[in-house]
């Protein structure tokens, strides 16, 4: 039996706001020792999700026998908006659930509400992904990443991140012309979340699609800063971190073949 | 201009 109870729903709620545009179907893969984590791909195979939620994530969890629920995340996602942020947010299912049971309370109102979700068999294929040596490493605040990722794109369909040792600079070209911006490393001692840092073994010039970019800056409501790991002709992988887990999205670059 | 690469060409699958 697998009983996981978050001490609040927005955790749940905001990962799943963050990923469900880019992969409709996945499994979450729950055990004792893990907690629940996610591994899904869109179906263009240039974005990959990784999901973690530790069982420190969790007020409470319990997990007796492995399990694999495979979710509809469109419809996860109606029943988590009938729960309100602060609730706390119980996720129950059997040892061969053919449904997973979903349990918002809120202790002040004495309210509770149940929802049950259908399961599926999803056929996915895993990826194997090794922890990759990387040409750089930025940590940037994830409301900054976010506006140039939002902005950029009505500009152009790719980006173009190019990091120096002491600045970051994105760059699009448009038919209606183009665009860079520019930020410059720097560490605020009075509010460290709002540092810019660049570890920098090699400079980078990578290209990506806007498109999946502003797929990946909807996780910013879950973390103050996104890394983002770059590496010469290799995927980018951009990292939120949560309290006691992180939601990782691999993207492979564009490049001339 | 550049193409699109997939993830499929970089990680092994299973």
């Amino acid at each position: 039996m697998l009983e996981g109870k978050f001490e609040t729903a927005s955790t749940m709620k905001k990962v799943i706001e963050a990923i469900k545009d880019s992969v409709k179907l996945c499994n979450l893969n729950c055990s004792q020792n893990d907690g629940i984590t996610v591994q899904a791909i869109d179906d263009s195979r240039v974005l990959l999700i990784a999901l973690k939620l530790d069982p420190s994530c969790f007020q409470e969890f319990r997990c007796d026998k492995d399990l694999v629920l495979g979710l509809d995340l469109e419809s996860l996602s109606k029943i988590l908006r009938q729960g309100n942020p602060e609730d706390y947010l119980t996720l129950i299912a059997e040892d061969s659930p053919d449904s997973l049971l979903i349990v918002f309370e809120d202790s002040k109102k004495d309210r509770i509400s149940e929802f049950s979700l259908k399961l599926m068999d999803i056929d996915s294929d895993v990826l194997t992904i090794d922890e990759m040596e990387h040409d750089c490493a930025i940590t940037l605040p994830a409301a900054a990443f976010a506006k140039v990722a939002r902005d950029m794109k009505t500009l152009s369909e790719s980006l173009q991140i190019l990091v120096t040792k002491d600045s970051v600079k994105f760059k699009a070209d448009g038919s209606i012309g183009t665009g860079s911006v520019i930020l410059r490393a720097r560490t605020n001692l009075d509010d460290t979340k709002e540092s810019i840092l660049i570890d920098l073994n090699k400079p980078v010039n990578l290209t990506f699609g806007a498109k999946y970019l502003n797929d990946i800056v909807k996780a910013t409501p879950l973390a103050d800063t996104v890394t983002i790991k770059l590496t010469d002709k290799a995927p980018a992988m951009f990292e939120y971190k949560l309290q006691g887990g992180f939601l990782r999205y691999y993207l492979a670059p564009k490049f001339e073949d | 201009p550049s193409h699109q690469q997939t993830l499929t060409k970089f990680f092994g699958g299973s």
